[in-house]
């Protein structure tokens, strides 16, 4: 049998591997889930009916590790080494987040045991403080124009409340400081009554 | 500019121009995509009233306006690199959709996929000066990803040399479809073929569907906007209803699968032909989930750096909210997902161009598994990203309701791309059939290449945790 692996929390690699290993295993089990459908003398289409939601979750699995995998792949193309560890550590951050996410497989697969998966949430918490100083770095970086944008909220500037207050006094509501509705409505109803 | 956002940027532990490049992919790709942004920036005639201000009709038309100066602006600044002009149009539209974008992500595409080479000199010159303004009906009102059950019949008739399209029930009727509604003359509509008293399934034909002068609907077509949506509010998607409408026998498009003068059927030499497209379309969609998510987390991020609100320790000032852990645990996890999937949009969309070229030589090798990744990867984004743009909206409280935030444009302008271009589960569906197979193959001792190769590892070594 082949040498069993040890997850280390902290490394990117071992994470990928368990990753791989928990879609592996979901395949499997919506493959063997099939199978039994078959057993059981349903038809091909029946079988794969019946076990859609394994299959779905499967296909999740999947796609979890390859995007696991691909931001891990990326890692090793970056040269700058500041840049190499504010991205490493979101790298960690989505991994880690996602085994918490979905920390049932991981769990009923074997693949880490409960005191494991608490060791998991206090380095999210660690993770957490070791970013806040480049949160606002980390979406400037995505560049984006204010006019692309589109927020008051979300001003490179930052002047959120002035422009707030602008903006809402361009409403078409406030085109006229007594909305027509008062003559046409309000006030004939003070005179109804 | 806010004394708290300026801090913010002074605490930065890296070069932020650096990771820009990062993402851009290189220095001189940052330099290129500023100086097209600029282009638009710069241009008086996309002034606009914020459309939030502006009614249905009013926004159509504001989009229109755009659309038709940005052609123009297209052509006199030479830009024809594909990925420069999703660039420019990104500028151009914003967080919002434009009411031609059909015609140039689907009919012109089409057009040159599968015209043959006559119907390529007839058609391109017309859909590439805008005489033919065209979009692509496929989706019916009772009938979505699943193409066998689509309705609408194209039936030869030998007689004349003509096909007559139908929609012979009211599921059939063409229903979603951008553009349709008000925009369209022509539209390439997928219909199932029937010649010589047989079935051959759906293919695709060129319909023409308004007046080229007058724009008014041609006779036996019915023709509208479909009525107020979600979101997509610049946008007319339509419904179409084909009472027995007659089209020339070259209407076809026949690069492929053909019909001669006599009736037969010819058929197309791969079934696999299709694929192409849709994968190229759900790895655009990959990189759009990137981009919008990306786009919310900005606006969460830097709003809880300059809101301040109650407090940590008592007596203190009020902290910005991006001090609470729990804010950070609603957003950076998202900010981590936005970097991963820029990073997948990247590479699905650069092994999508790497292996363009095989295809093109009929080399299918790879197709099946990039087919099958990327319809996982369409839907496994879009929903994680459905979800996250709604945490951030949350996440800015009152603020993120009003639209004033973009955020909910960002989530109704999104949200449908968890069900156009194949719902997602069907998505994650076709993945799983892929999976299945592999792990078949790789059970009976198949070795397997690509991405999928981890089933080959056989009996799924158990890991022993490591002891706390």
């Amino acid at each position: 049998a082949a040498r069993p692996t040890v997850v280390d929390i902290n490394d990117l690699a071992s994470l990928v591997d368990v990753y791989k290993l928990r879609a592996a295993i979901l395949v499997e089990l919506a493959a063997k889930s099939i199978q039994q459908e078959l057993q059981r003398r349903k038809s091909q289409e029946d079988a794969w009916n019946n076990s859609a939601i394994d299959l779905v979750r499967a296909s999740d699995a999947h796609c979890h590790y390859v995007v696991v995998k691909l931001f891990t792949d990326k890692l090793g193309e970056i040269g700058d080494t500041a840049v190499h560890s504010v991205l490493s550590t979101l790298a960690l951050l989505y991994a880690l987040h996602g085994i918490t996410e979905n920390s049932g497989d991981f769990l009923q697969a074997g693949l880490l045991t409960v005191p494991q998966v608490l060791q998991i949430s206090v380095r999210i918490k660690e993770l957490l403080s070791q970013l806040r100083p480049n949160a606002v770095p980390l979406v400037d970086a995505f560049d984006f124009h204010d006019k692309k944008l589109n927020s008051v909220l979300g001003r490179y500037d930052g002047n959120v409340y002035e422009n707030m207050f602008e903006w809402a006094r361009r409403s078409p509501l406030n085109a006229t400081e007594v909305h027509e509705s008062f003559h046409k409505y309000l006030k004939p109803l003070r005179s109804k009554l | 500019m806010n004394p708290d956002i300026v801090k913010e940027r002074q605490n930065a532990t890296f070069d932020v121009e650096k990771l820009t490049n990062i993402l851009d992919g290189g220095p001189q790709k940052t330099k290129r995509r500023r100086e097209i942004e600029s282009l638009v920036l710069s241009d008086q005639e996309f002034q606009e009233e914020d459309p939030n201000f502006l009614s249905r009709s009013e926004r159509y038309d504001q989009a229109v306006r755009k659309s038709a100066h940005m052609i123009l602006k297209l052509r006199e600044y030479g830009i024809a690199d594909p990925e420069e002009i999703y660039c420019y149009k990104n500028m151009v539209q914003g967080n919002h959709h434009e009411a031609m974008g059909l015609h140039f992500s689907m009919f012109t595409p089409t057009l040159y996929n599968l015209c043959d080479p006559q119907q390529s000199r007839k058609w391109l010159p017309l859909a590439n000066s805008y005489q033919v303004v065209g979009t692509y009906a496929q989706t019916e009102l009772g009938h979505g990803t699943h193409l066998r059950g689509l309705e609408t019949t194209a039936t030869y008739d030998p007689a004349t040399q003509e096909f007559v399209l139908n929609s012979p029930t009211v599921s059939s009727i063409k229903w979603w479809p951008g553009g349709l509604g008000k925009t369209s003359n022509h539209a390439i509509v997928l219909a199932q073929l029937y010649t010589q008293g047989n079935f051959h399934g759906l293919h695709a034909f060129i319909v023409p569907i308004r007046d080229t002068n007058t724009h008014i609907p041609l006779p036996g077509i019915v023709v509208g906007d479909i009525g107020p949506k979600f979101g997509f509010n610049e946008v007319d998607n339509g419904f179409l209803k084909l009472d027995n409408v007659r089209i020339p026998r070259e209407n076809m498009l026949m690069k492929y699968a053909k019909v001669e003068p006599d009736g037969t059927y010819v058929k197309p030499p791969s079934s696999k032909l299709t694929y192409g497209t849709m994968v190229f379309i759900r790895s655009m969609i990959v990189g759009v989930s990137a981009q919008t998510l990306a786009k919310s987390c900005t606006i969460a991020i830097r709003y809880s750096a300059v809101r301040r609100q109650s407090e940590i320790r008592p007596g203190e000032p009020e902290p910005q909210i991006l001090d609470y852990q729990t804010q950070q645990y609603k957003l950076f996890p998202l900010l981590a997902m936005a970097y991963a999937f820029q990073f997948v949009g990247q590479y699905i969309s650069e092994t999508y161009h790497r292996i363009s070229e095989d295809i093109n030589h009929g080399d299918f090798n790879e197709l099946p598994e990039l087919h099958a990744l990327s319809a996982g990867l369409k839907a496994f984004t879009t929903w994680a990203v459905n979800g996250g743009i709604e945490v951030c909206r949350m996440s800015c409280g009152g603020h993120g309701y009003s639209r004033s935030s973009a955020l909910p444009d960002l989530y109704v302008e999104f949200t449908p791309t968890c069900t156009y271009e194949g719902e997602n589960t069907v998505m994650m569906l076709q993945t799983a059939r892929y999976l299945v197979k592999s792990y078949r193959q790789a059970r009976e001792g198949q070795r397997l290449s690509g991405i999928v190769s981890y089933l080959n590892e056989g009996d799924h070594r158990r890991v022993q945790p490591q002891p706390v």
